[in-house]
């Protein structure tokens, strides 16, 4: 997943790019495994960075020493304002969604209001892209004839609701404020792999297990075939119906996860890392 | 303090994830 994140954030000319330069994180590079404790500070102090600056702008503090004027009561206040505010913004949908007409029979036909496949019939296509009516429709199904057909250079939309959202689509790309979808992005990988972080530190097996379930999608999404298996496997060996462990291999797969090398509360690290 | 917003915010982050994941 951090590997993910690297490519994604130092893509080209990206700011991750310019803070490691700025910074002189010089021993930070793209490829993970090969200095994962570099980019796993890199992340955090990126990500720390950012929640600050976040609340700098909201508290309108023009430096990070600013005290803000505050009482202790209001300060509290401010703290979980403006915490519950950068989740919220950075926040993205975790549950997957699968269209519906992906779960129809695969020989139904698909295009026009009718349905029906009508050999030899002309038909018009719809030009907003994102039609679910069915793209492409009969001519008589919408009241046109082959004389009444728009020409080629004219656009065509089968009905309000398709060219209304053909236009917001369109004034939607050009107000996209990329930098600030970019910090989103990386602030949202960057809190996720903090909490994944503070789990693995406490050795909070039940958490860690939890984080993997909701990691399956971006498994799955990047292509990550050995974790998805991993995952899944592991996750199926204790929860549901189909667990199917013995109660003494599960404890150990759920809390024997991490290693204390130097002792102490919040130490633990990563089995595989050590 | 710094430390006390980015604690905060993970800690919010968190409940957020562990609220919308299925079958927990």
């Amino acid at each position: 997943l951090m590997q993910d994140t690297m490519n994604k954030m130092c893509h080209k000319k990206r700011d991750a790019l310019h803070l490691k330069n700025v910074f002189n994180q010089r021993s930070v590079s793209k490829n993970v495994s090969e200095t994962f404790n570099y980019v796993s500070d890199f992340l955090k102090f990126v990500t720390e960075g950012y929640t600050l600056l976040f609340a700098m702008e909201m508290l309108d503090l023009p430096t990070l020493d600013t005290v803000p004027t505050m009482t202790s009561a209001e300060a509290e206040e401010a703290l979980n304002y403006v915490s519950t505010c950068i989740v919220d913004t950075v926040w993205n949908d975790v549950t997957v969604h699968i269209p519906s007409s992906n779960l129809k029979e695969e020989d139904t036909y698909g295009f026009c209001n009718c349905k029906e496949d009508i050999e030899g019939a002309v038909m018009i296509e719809c030009e907003n892209v994102a039609c679910t009516e069915g793209v492409w429709f009969h001519l008589e199904c919408v009241g046109l004839t082959e004389e009444t057909v728009p020409g080629e250079d004219e656009v065509w939309f089968c009905s309000a609701e398709c060219r209304n959202s053909n236009k917001r689509s369109h004034s939607a790309s050009h107000t996209i404020d990329r930098k600030f979808e970019y910090v989103k992005m990386l602030l949202w990988r960057g809190l996720s792999d903090m909490i994944r972080r503070n789990a693995v530190r406490q050795n909070d097996g039940p958490m860690i297990t939890l984080y993997w379930k909701c990691d399956l999608p971006q498994f799955i999404k990047h292509n990550h075939t050995k974790y998805t298996i991993l995952g899944h496997r592991l996750i199926a060996k204790f929860t549901g119906l189909n667990c199917f462990l013995p109660k003494r291999l599960r404890q150990d797969l759920i809390w024997n996860r991490t290693i204390n090398l130097s002792g102490g509360r919040g130490t633990n690290i990563e089995t595989d890392l050590v | 303090r710094k430390a006390d917003l980015v604690m905060m915010t993970d800690i919010l982050y968190h409940e957020k994830l562990t609220k919308e994941i299925p079958g927990r």
